[in-house]
Formats: structure tokens, C-alpha cells, sequence
């Protein structure tokens, strides 16, 4: 099965854009 | 004061001087029990309310335009994606931005992102860029969180909407004893995003797995 980094997705939800 | 009152819920914080019959006294502890019931009652502990503390941080880190996730993670030199105590309080410090808060209020931001004697930075970051997104989306009803209905057929607006939602994603997952230590299987993933109001679209599924599968 497919084995996803969450953290790196996550990373890229909360990202930093001010 | 000069003139005696009624006690009021919010008297009772860290640090702050009370007087019982002229004897001054000064809170330097609360017990667990305590603590919890005042966080459970936000609007009337403001200094126990987290969002209220994120929120006012949020706005000194904007700003500045600080990127804040860098520093504690320069500070992690283990990639652990936590800290211990010392270090993730002294990386507040040193970005400033415990300067404007009392003892309760960092109390209250320590123990939300504390689990066991790890302090998770990255759940602090993630927090303030969702409060950021949620306040810079007020008023525009087509970033506002949706329901069910509309499923996000790009992965750049399903991440936008995950960000908006109030449920913290990394701590949920790193929570959920399905995942293992920052791994989860994409279909639990889509699982876990469902229980929690988001319906992920094939093409959405398709590009987080291009995009974040690693070799299992």
C-alpha cells in the first residue's frame, strides 16, 4: 500500500505566506 | 485595589497577588485540575484561552514577518519535530515572542503543545498559520470551511481548506494510532480527512500520492 509523510504534508498545509 | 471586592473568576492566575484579610498572597502554582477547568472555560480565563494567545502572537509575528518554524527547527537537532522544556522556551525567548505574556499565558501555550515532557513546535506553527489563514479569509465566503458538498478538485484548494478548518491535521494524525511516527497509509489518510469533514476528490488523492509517497 501507499505509505504517505504526513508531516511534509502538513508542512506544506500550514504554510508560512505573510 | 484599595477598596475590597468580590473575587472574580479571572483573579486566579499565575503570578497575579490576591489579598484574604489584608494578607497578601501570590499564585505561583496551579494544580492540573484546576488548570483544566479554566481551559475548558475560555471566555471567562482569557490568559487559559490558546487561540485568544496564538491569535495576539499571530499578529506580532506577521508583523514582523517572521517565519517562526525555521528557528525551532534549527533548535531540534535531532528532527524530532519536538523539543524538550528548556529548549522550546528558550527559542520563544529568543524570537521575542513571550516578551508581551505573562506566567499563565505561557503556562497555557506550553502545556497546549506539551504531550508527555515533549513540547511539539510544529503543532504551535501549524496553529498560527491557521489562524492567520482564518483570519485573512473572514468575510470571503469562498475560502470560508465548508461542509460535505464541495470537494476540492486541486490539491493546492483542498490544502487552503484543510488550513482553514479548525481541526489540527499533524496532531490528529500523529495521535491516531493508525499512523506511525509521521507515516500513514494513503488510504487511511483519506479516511482520517473524511471522519473529519473532508472528502478528498480522486484527482486530489492521486497528487498526494505523487507528491508525498515515500518508500514504505
Amino acid at each position: 500500500s501507499v505509505v504517505i509523510n504526513f508531516n511534509t504534508l502538513c508542512d506544506d498545509i500550514y504554510i508560512c505566506d505573510w | 485595589s484599595q477598596q475590597p471586592r468580590i473575587f472574580r473568576p479571572n483573579d486566579i492566575y499565575l503570578g497575579n497577588v490576591i489579598s484574604f484579610n489584608g494578607n497578601d498572597f501570590q499564585i505561583i502554582e496551579m494544580d492540573n485540575m484546576s488548570l483544566d477547568f479554566c481551559e475548558h472555560f475560555p471566555d471567562e480565563f482569557p490568559m487559559m484561552d490558546t487561540f485568544k494567545i496564538i491569535g495576539d502572537m499571530m499578529h506580532q509575528i506577521v508583523d514582523r514577518r517572521l517565519d517562526i518554524r525555521p528557528h525551532f527547527r534549527r533548535a531540534d537537532t535531532k528532527r524530532r519535530r519536538w523539543l524538550d522544556q528548556a529548549v522550546f522556551v528558550s527559542t520563544l525567548d529568543g524570537l521575542a515572542l513571550t516578551a508581551d505574556l505573562n506566567d499563565q499565558e505561557v503556562l497555557t501555550l506550553m502545556r497546549r503543545f506539551k504531550d508527555a515532557d515533549s513540547y511539539y513546535y510544529e503543532e504551535m506553527c501549524d496553529l498560527v498559520s491557521h489562524v492567520y489563514a482564518k483570519n485573512s479569509s473572514m468575510g470571503t465566503p469562498s475560502t470560508k470551511s465548508r461542509k460535505f458538498t464541495i470537494i476540492d478538485s486541486s490539491l493546492e484548494a483542498f490544502k487552503q481548506n484543510a488550513r482553514v478548518r479548525t481541526i489540527q491535521w499533524r496532531r490528529t494524525f500523529r495521535k491516531d494510532p493508525q499512523t506511525h511516527d509521521g507515516f500513514v497509509t494513503l488510504a487511511i489518510l483519506e479516511k482520517l480527512f473524511k471522519k473529519h469533514g473532508l472528502q478528498l476528490a480522486d484527482a486530489v488523492v492521486d497528487e498526494i500520492r505523487r507528491t508525498y509517497e515515500v518508500d514504505p
